[in-house]
């Protein structure tokens, strides 16, 4: 299957999941 | 203006180095930083589709390695001090 990317808004998420302690 | 291109792949190229060099707090804060360059120029500065893209998969794969670094420390933090 076709892999999906990620959207910015997914990316975006992440990068707060990340930064909070 | 590419700069923040160019910033982008320094912090990530810089990243991957102290990755390397099991500098696994400076790596984390190093790709942190890379993706959110990579999302500004993404967001932000005209990119054809298929830059856009890979520049996304490229956020993707620091993300997932990013995410792993932070699990890794926090289990490092939470071993009895040796």
């Amino acid at each position: 299957a076709k892999k999906s990317t990620i959207s910015d808004d997914e990316i975006e998420r992440q990068l707060r999941a990340l930064g909070v302690d | 203006t590419n700069n923040n291109l160019q910033k982008a792949i320094d912090l990530a190229s810089k990243a991957a180095q102290e990755d390397k060099a099991q500098n696994y707090e400076e790596a984390l804060r190093l790709y942190q930083a890379a993706v959110q360059y990579f999302l500004h120029v993404v967001k932000y500065e005209a990119q054809g589709d298929k830059a856009k893209h890979s520049i996304r998969a490229k956020c993707a794969e620091y993300l997932d390695r990013a995410e792993k670094l932070k699990e890794y420390l926090k289990k490092k933090e939470k071993a009895p001090p040796a």
